[in-house]
C-alpha cells in the first residue's frame, strides 16, 4: 500500500507543469524515503531529477516500494480537476495498474476522486556521479527566466561564463548579439532570496541550448531560488530547491565545438 | 556547434 497526502495539493500541480514539457513519459519510484524520478528528454541531452522526501509530506506510507509508470501529460490534465487550494492524495496498490487521486477542498464540502491509468516504461538510468562543482551560482529564480527568456530571443545557444566578480549569459544570432551579466550581490542587499551568490574554484564557460533552458525554468513557481552548477566539459546543473520536501534538478549536456 | 548527449558524460546503470 502507497499513500502520500500534501496539504499544499497546488505544489504537485506546479511539479507536473515543470516537467511535462520536457519528458512525457517516466518512472516515479516510491519508497519509504519518498519519491524519486529520473527521466530523459526524448533526444537524450537533458535529464529531470525529482525527488520528494517522506517528511515533506503530510502523509506518507510506503510498506513495499513501486514504480509509477506515468504519462505526465495525463496526470496534468487530472490534477488540473484539483482546486489551487485542495489537499491532493496520492494512493496505489502494492502491484498497481492505477494510481488514485484524490482531492479534498480545504473545508471538505468537495471531494472528488481520479484513476489514473499506469503505463509500463522502459528507461535507462544513469548513474550521475556526486560531484563538486568549481562553480555552484544562487540567483533569484525569477531573473534566470527572464534572461533565458529574453536571450531565446536573440539565438539559440547561450554562453555562460561565471566568474567570481559575477555570471555572464551570452547570445548571438542573425540579428545581433546580447550579453546580460549578473553580479554577486554585497551582504548588505536585502533579502536572502533576492541575493546572487556565487561560490567558485576556478571560473568555467559553457555552451548551452537556451531551449532546454527554457523547458527548466518552467520550474521557476516552485521556488524564489535557482541554483546552477558547472565544472568545465560536463553538464550544467539547474536545481530549483521546492521548500521542505526536496528539489527538482535538471541536467543539460553542454554544446561543445566541432 | 555540437549539442552532445546526456550519456556521454554518465555510465547508465
Amino acid at each position: 500500500m502507497f499513500e502520500a497526502r500534501l496539504t499544499e495539493g497546488s505544489l504537485l500541480k506546479k511539479i507536473i507543469e515543470a516537467i511535462k514539457d520536457l519528458v512525457q513519459e517516466a518512472n516515479v519510484d516510491c519508497s519509504e524515503e519518498g519519491l524519486t524520478m529520473q527521466a530523459m528528454d526524448a533526444s537524450h541531452v537533458s535529464l529531470c531529477s525529482l525527488n520528494m522526501r517522506h517528511g515533506g509530506f503530510d502523509h506518507y506510507r510506503c510498506d513495499r516500494s513501486i514504480s509509477l509508470g506515468l504519462n505526465l501529460a495525463n496526470l496534468g490534465k487530472i490534477l488540473k480537476c484539483a482546486g489551487n487550494d485542495d489537499v491532493v492524495t496520492l494512493k496505489a496498490e502494492d502491484e498497481p495498474d492505477t494510481l488514485t487521486l484524490m482531492f479534498e477542498s480545504p473545508n471538505q464540502e468537495r471531494i472528488s476522486d481520479f484513476e489514473l491509468k499506469l503505463m509500463d516504461i522502459e528507461t535507462e538510468h544513469l548513474g550521475i556521479p556526486n560531484e563538486e562543482y568549481k562553480c555552484t551560482i544562487s540567483m533569484p529564480s525569477g531573473e534566470f527566466q527572464r534572461i533565458v527568456r529574453d536571450l531565446a530571443v536573440i539565438g539559440e545557444t547561450c554562453i555562460i561564463t561565471c566568474t567570481k566578480e559575477g555570471v555572464k549569459f551570452s547570445v548571438s544570432g542573425d540579428l545581433g548579439n546580447g550579453n546580460v551579466t549578473v553580479r554577486q550581490s554585497s551582504a548588505a542587499d536585502g533579502d536572502e532570496k533576492d541575493q546572487v551568490k556565487i561560490q567558485m574554484e576556478e571560473p568555467v564557460t559553457l555552451n548551452f541550448a537556451l531551449r532546454y533552458l527554457g523547458f527548466f525554468t518552467k520550474a521557476t513557481p516552485l521556488g524564489s531560488t535557482v541554483k546552477l552548477h558547472m565544472s568545465p566539459d560536463v553538464p550544467i546543473v539547474v536545481e530549483y530547491p521546492i521548500d521542505g520536501i526536496g528539489s527538482i534538478s535538471y541536467f543539460l549536456a553542454p554544446k561543445i565545438d566541432e | 556547434m555540437t549539442q552532445s548527449k546526456l550519456s556521454a558524460f554518465f555510465r547508465s546503470s
